[in-house]
């Protein structure tokens, strides 16, 4: 509902009047302290209302001071590159929000910060807002600039607001989050910028010992929804395309900077990346912890089992078995698990479970519940490990291979064999996924993928085994450790029988594609 | 077959972290800093 | 909340549920790739704090005289060396100011070119040999700080032949 008469005019001519105070060059924090003293006693400060829409008419005001000084620079060959802004009011209202968390007088106990979320709060429902109205003519420029300036002031906090650093970045993490681009799509590029700034990203995933990662992991799977039904095709429209190489840039300094977050969350990561999308995935397996050494997987004779992590649990932060409780899986699958009784229909109704309805099948691009069948395969992977560390079972493999010959294989084996090629497919990539660093879930699923291609008795499913792995190993690099050992394992022992299969040289270039690829893998 | 990764401009290979030169998710340069102008004594 | 991700039924429902198709989704997209955020949107203009400011005595001007900033001071500074020299001291020691920036402006007026790389100014010395849409090659003069083997230091002028002036680094 509109303000109140008059209200506007005020809250206009007390803009103008700090933008005189922003004018004084140098230091005028005796000048901001009086501003702010003044707002506060005339109750524009309360977090109530009123505070609301006297926040939202100055950024509206800053918003169209900066967009009427937009000069298209026609002449510019780069299509972005046109219009020159001026964003003098943009600073003038960052400055000012600075300056109340600053010097606004907090009540007892309340801390400095208590305005901010609602500051944030007012700022992204007038981005939703404008966005909404403005469709394709939304410029998402001025507000971009605006979180630049919190950014730079409020990440690298003055000591008031000493250990607030948190505070802020979790604040801010949360707005990013309302306007994702499934939120507003036409702020999706300042948006990916924003939320990898180089005063943002490092800082969320460094400061309070990981207490952020949630925050990050969440915009990441944000980005990805939005890009998922677009990724699915391989011809991508220019402006998708530039999205997608940024955010592989950004997955890159993940990778280099901080790859135990890529290693702690990519299972969540893998629900919501498209199959097709197989080198943005590959970056995130291929990601591991930067004070473990990785035994180059050519090397002759690599004792896999001998390697001291391969018996460690890799640390997953995702919750596995959210889909399948969601799903109410759990529990059967928990009943099969244990007691494996016999005839039991949980095998039967498997693969119904794992489908979608014809019309939830239309808008996820696949007949097949992705996410549940990740969630599955690594759960019963999760039991099937579990229960071998158990006391009645020891560590050597032996008794890992008697103990495959349970529950749990018996899954894997009636589900390559019930389901059709794309289901085994997604099930056959949920596999794969897990090969990623020395640790018993590479190890495991290694172990599985190698075990279903001995024992199938079918070559087209020995060969989507291979075309799995194959096109995980052909992009471009990087290529997971436990994906190459994998590889290296069946085409170099007589007891898969690898080179026999006429799938091996069905056409010219297959042969020179497996030859090269078994060269690159030593 | 994917892009090759290192012609997106982050130098993957840098023993130093990459963030800290990240300019954006458009650009393939780090971001540049200050150009260092060294004074002179004889200007002081 | 900050759990795992619902399965991708819920993606595809917030897809097209609460909020918009993809087609609509990508007619937004292409019209943000129009307004990409620009590097300098996230540049901050750095305040010049001047570091030794030479202590003078009370009979020399303490404060500038304001035609330094006057555009037709400058465009008075001709091409003989002696005013070549002073655009050259203000670009390079009054740094983010208002004469640094007249000084450039001369410099090129002059058609002397920055180069990003070397943080050095070139003027052509003849016609470049070479010339192709991504560099020229030829003999430059350039303004430099010049540390000579027998420790003289000044700045000075110097010859360049066969320099390759890419124009990726042309400022």
């Amino acid at each position: 509902d509109s303000d109140p008469a008059g209200f506007p005019g005020q809250v206009s001519s007390l803009f103008s009047d700090w933008f005189k105070i922003c004018e004084f060059p140098g230091n005028n924090d005796v000048a901001c302290a009086r501003y702010v003293q003044h707002l506060h006693q005339r109750g524009m400060l309360k977090g109530d209302e009123i505070s609301d829409r006297f926040f939202r008419r100055i950024m509206e005001l800053a918003v169209s001071h900066c967009l009427s000084t937009e000069v298209i620079n026609s002449s510019s060959s780069q299509p972005h590159q046109g219009q020159s802004l001026s964003f003098l009011a943009i600073d003038s209202y960052a400055k000012l929000v600075f300056s109340i968390l600053k010097f606004c007088p907090s009540d007892q106990g309340s801390n400095k910060l208590s305005l901010l979320p609602k500051v944030l709060n007012v700022t992204v429902r007038v981005i939703q807002k404008d966005a909404e109205e403005k469709r394709a003519s939304f410029n998402p420029r001025p507000y971009f600039r605006l979180f630049i300036n919190w950014m730079l002031d409020l990440c690298s906090l003055d000591p008031v607001f000493d250990g607030a650093n948190y505070q802020v970045l979790t604040a801010l993490a949360s707005s990013f989050h309302h306007l994702q681009p499934l939120k507003v799509a036409g702020f999706s590029f300042a948006w990916l910028e924003l939320i990898s700034h180089r005063s943002f990203m490092p800082k969320l995933l460094t400061t309070n010992a990981q207490k952020g990662w949630p925050y990050f992991q969440r915009l990441l799977v944000d980005l990805f929804q939005f890009m998922e039904p677009f990724l699915r095709n391989a011809e991508l429209a220019e402006p998708v395309h530039i999205l997608y190489k940024g955010t592989l840039r950004v997955l890159l300094v993940l990778l280099h900077d901080f790859p135990e977050f890529l290693c702690d969350y990519h299972f969540s990561f893998c629900d919501v990346i498209p199959p097709s999308c197989i080198q943005m995935r590959n970056i995130i397996l291929s990601a591991f912890p930067r004070n473990m050494r990785l035994p180059d997987p050519s090397t002759p004779n690599l004792k896999i089992d001998l390697l001291a992590e391969i018996s460690q649990s890799p640390r997953i932060l995702s919750e596995v078995d959210a889909t399948l409780k969601a799903r109410q899986m759990k529990n059967d699958t928990d009943e099969y698990l244990k007691s494996k009784q016999q005839g039991s229909t949980f095998l039967t109704e498997l693969k119904q479970k794992l489908m979608l309805s014809p019309a939830d099948a239309a808008r996820a691009g696949t007949r097949y519940n992705v996410p549940l069948i990740n969630s599955l395969v690594l759960y019963i992977g999760m039991q099937a490990i579990q229960q071998a560390r158990s006391p009645s079972h020891s560590q050597s493999m032996a008794s890992m291979s008697s103990f495959l010959v349970s529950a749990a294989l018996d899954i894997f084996q009636s589900l390559i064999m019930d389901l059709d090629t794309e289901g085994r497919y997604l099930f056959l990539n949920a596999v794969a996924n897990q090969l990623r660093y020395p640790n018993n879930h590479t190890h495991y699923f290694s172990f599985i993928l190698l075990y279903l291609f001995a024992e199938s008795n079918q070559e087209v499913i020995q060969e989507q085994i291979t075309r799995v792995l194959l096109e995980r190993l052909i992009v471009n690099r990087p290529h997971p450790w436990g994906l190459l050992i994998t590889f290296i394992e069946l085409i170099k022992y007589p007891r898969y029988n690898f080179w026999s299969k006429t799938f091996t040289r069905c056409a010219p270039e297959i042969e020179k594609l497996f030859e090269s690829v078994s060269r690159s893998c030593g | 077959l994917g892009i090759d990764l290192t012609t997106l401009g982050l130098n993957l290979n840098s023993s130093d972290t990459l963030h800290k030169k990240f300019a954006s998710p458009w650009s393939d340069e780090p971001v540049r800093g200050e150009p260092e102008y060294v004074v002179p004594e004889c200007y002081y | 909340d900050l759990g795992a991700i619902g399965d991708n039924i819920s993606a595809s429902t917030a897809n097209s549920g609460g909020m918009h198709d993809q087609i609509y989704n990508l007619q937004m997209l292409e019209a943000a790739y129009y307004r990409l955020p620009q590097p300098k949107d996230s540049e901050r203009a750095r305040t010049y704090t001047p570091r030794h400011p030479v202590i003078t005595p009370q009979s020399y001007p303490q404060v500038q005289a304001p035609i330094v900033n006057n555009p037709a001071f400058w465009e008075r500074l001709g091409p003989d060396s002696y005013a070549t020299d002073m655009l050259f001291f203000s670009f390079y020691y009054q740094q983010n100011t208002y004469q640094q920036y007249l000084a450039a402006k001369e410099l090129k007026k002059q058609s002397w070119r920055y180069h990003r790389k070397f943080n050095s100014w070139f003027q052509r010395h003849e016609e470049p040999k070479v010339a192709t849409d991504d560099f020229e090659q030829g003999t430059y003069v350039y303004f430099d700080f010049h540390i000579s083997s027998d420790e003289q230091q000044g700045w000075c002028q110097r010859i360049k032949t066969e320099f390759i002036f890419e124009y990726s680094f042309l400022e």
